[in-house]
């Protein structure tokens, strides 16, 4: 663990009095490699060891008997404001219909992601209608139907262009004293400029109130690249953050994070509707860290 | 003061930079530049270029050689595949475009539908069998993936199939219920047919990070694999964690997923590969 690592730095120390500059910078660069082997992108995690670098190197450190102990503390809190710094809180229109757009990579867990967002808002008394505009999938409809037969809630499907479905799941719901909308949409490259057209346009024809990311908390140092295109494209609000249940360390949060300024709001921790969590930012930093 | 001159570090930095940055993981970067650099400094290679070129090397080399080509012919059939991995990674999509790599080669296939779970699941392997004109085995929803599976096999023994392609629920590997029925479906496969299956895919997705070690650790472990089929690699994530999986466990790349339509499959090249990472 990396608490472990920093004992090794500090250890051959012991006794020294004072710690140097050098000493710390060997902690650090303990640091920096619990991160990447965390998966995190490999610029953020040089840029946030920067940012701990002047704290690190303060009086307290240098004559503690502890050095690792306060470099862990002083990391972790940081990490904690930086995963948890803003309200979790999902956006909801305070006049008129909430749409929520699920959007991110292939199989990163948005149609899922709809059922569970589906089953919270329902358990809170809302109306929520799923919205099948995943036109490109073998049986995406199907699926999504599946899904929200199970749960009760209704899925809209029609066939036309993802766009115009989009549209037409939004004027159903308006017909049908339908609260919310929770669009479900193609996974797609964020370097297919066509497909993140398409997004471009959903966005403009149902003006949605909250523009998730989902993202898979195994990848690795290309979360970077696809949350910056992402975010650039449509500016998202904030992310679900899926398959936690696994063991991947979920240093992409970090990344994610970092390129977007967006923060994360929900947890997938399972493939059910009700595995869906509210995200903790003090849990995941203390994972990030190993 | 080792004579060699300062640009020489900063460049080592450089293509150690190169490799996390493809995933390629902490630990097999150090090991390759620093071999590279002892190759360097025997041969007194100071020309960024020659060292670049000494580094694909080196990668080509630890990529290579291993298994007979994951299609080849075998004196049984069918010849049977089994396709595993966590969640959302490409299992099905690659089936169906395996399946049509095999007719296109002359090949009668049948899929076996072992996704009891998913919702939509059977949906959507059916339709890929439609579009490569494979046969389709499958079950109820729910019901036990492991005879769905053993009655596939016995299906394409019985119609004299020559390819038999399995498809399984994505699943992590830290969930040990589910790992277990992944080795029941692989039994259940070898009660079916003697041997089989022939060949254990992991399918792997080009974005993962090092999570992706241990999803081969552990896959591995559990039943067995021939090779890896790496997938998405049309997007920009490189996929640099076959190098330490190759290292490590020494389970090879067959495949890899180029996209989403049923040709965006190719068979892996060690070169183009290496050349693209460094792209
Ligand atoms: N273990 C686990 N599996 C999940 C989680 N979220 C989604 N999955 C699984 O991940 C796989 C992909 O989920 P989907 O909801 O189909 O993903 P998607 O983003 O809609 O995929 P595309 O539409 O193809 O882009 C499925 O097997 C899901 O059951 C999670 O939080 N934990
Ligand atoms: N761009 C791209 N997308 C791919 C590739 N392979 C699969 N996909 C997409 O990834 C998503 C998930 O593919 P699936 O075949 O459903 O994955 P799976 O492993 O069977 O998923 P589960 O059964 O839920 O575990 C789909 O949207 C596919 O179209 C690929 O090589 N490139
Ligand atoms: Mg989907
Ligand atoms: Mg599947």
């Amino acid at each position: 663990s990396l608490g472990d690592r920093l004992d090794g730095v500090f250890k051959s120390l012991r006794g020294q009095g004072r710690l140097s500059e050098e000493n710390i910078k060997d902690a650090l660069k303990e640091v920096r490699r619990a991160f990447l082997e965390a998966d995190v992108n490999y610029k953020v995690a040089k840029k946030f060891v920067a940012g701990v670098t002047e704290e690190s190197l303060g009086e307290k450190v240098l004559t503690s008997v502890t050095p690792g102990q306060l470099i862990i503390k002083i990391v972790h809190d940081k990490l904690v404001e930086l995963l948890g710094g803003q309200s979790r809180e999902l956006a909801y229109n305070p006049r008129g219909i909430t749409v929520w757009m699920m959007v991110g990579l292939q199989g990163s867990g948005k149609t899922t992601g709809c059922a569970k967002l589906g089953l919270r808002a329902k358990r809170a008394g809302r109306k929520p209608l799923l919205v099948a505009a995943d036109i490109y999938r073998p049986a995406a409809k199907d699926q999504l139907r599946v899904l929200g037969k199970a749960l009760d809630i209704p899925v809209f499907t029609t066939d036309d262009d993802a766009v115009r479905i989009a549209g037409q799941g939004l004027a159903y719901a308006k017909e049908n004293e339908i609260d919310l909308v929770i669009l479900d949409t193609a996974g797609r490259l964020h370097i297919d400029e066509e497909l993140m057209g398409e997004l471009q346009q959903m966005k403009k024809a149902v003006r949605p109130t909250e523009i998730m990311f989902v993202a898979d908390a195994m990848t690795g140092q290309d979360a970077v690249k696809s949350a910056d295109a992402f975010h650039q494209a449509l500016g998202i609000d904030g992310v679900m953050l899926t398959k936690i249940d696994g063991d991947a360390r979920g240093g992409a949060a970090l990344s994610i994070l970092e390129v977007t300024g967006r923060p994360i709001k929900f947890l997938g921790i399972g493939e059910k509707p009700a595995d869906l969590e509210v995200f903790h930012p003090s849990r995941l930093a203390s994972r990030i860290l190993g | 003061v080792t004579g060699t001159p300062q640009f020489d570090d900063e460049l080592f930095e450089e293509i150690e930079e190169v490799l996390i940055a493809s995933d390629c993981g902490l630990e097999t970067a150090a090991h390759l530049t620093g071999r590279l650099r002892e190759v360097c400094e025997e041969r007194k290679t100071m020309k960024a270029t020659e060292v670049v070129e000494i580094i694909k090397e080196q990668m080509i080399v630890m990529l290579n050689g291993g298994s007979a080509p994951v299609d080849a012919v075998i004196d049984v059939t069918p010849k049977v595949y089994l396709f595993v991995g966590v969640n959302g990674t490409g299992k099905t999509t690659s089936i169906g475009k395996i399946g049509e790599h095999f007719r296109s080669a002359g090949k009668s296939v049948l899929f076996a539908a072992c996704d009891t779970f998913r919702a939509a699941a059977r949906e959507q392997l059916q339709i890929w069998a439609d579009r490569s004109g494979a046969d389709l085995v499958s079950g109820d929803d729910g019901s036990d993936p492991a005879a769905v599976a053993f009655d596939a096999v016995n299906a394409a023994k019985a119609r004299g199939r020559d390819v038999v392609l399995i498809d399984t629920a994505g699943r992590l590997h830290t969930k040990h219920n589910l790992m277990e029925e992944l080795k029941k479906i692989s039994r259940a496969v070898d009660k079916a047919l003697p041997g089989a299956p022939h060949e254990t895919l992991l399918v792997l997705d080009a974005t993962t990070g090092q999570n992706g070690v241990s999803q081969a650790e552990s896959f591995g472990d559990a039943v067995g694999l021939t090779g890896l089929i790496l997938t998405k690699l049309d997007g920009t994530a490189k996929g640099g964690i076959i190098l330490g999986i190759r290292q490590r466990f020494g389970v090879p790349v067959s495949w890899i997923g180029v996209g989403e339509k049923i040709d965006d499959l190719e068979t892996f090249d060690s070169r183009e590969f290496i050349e693209a990472l460094f792209a």
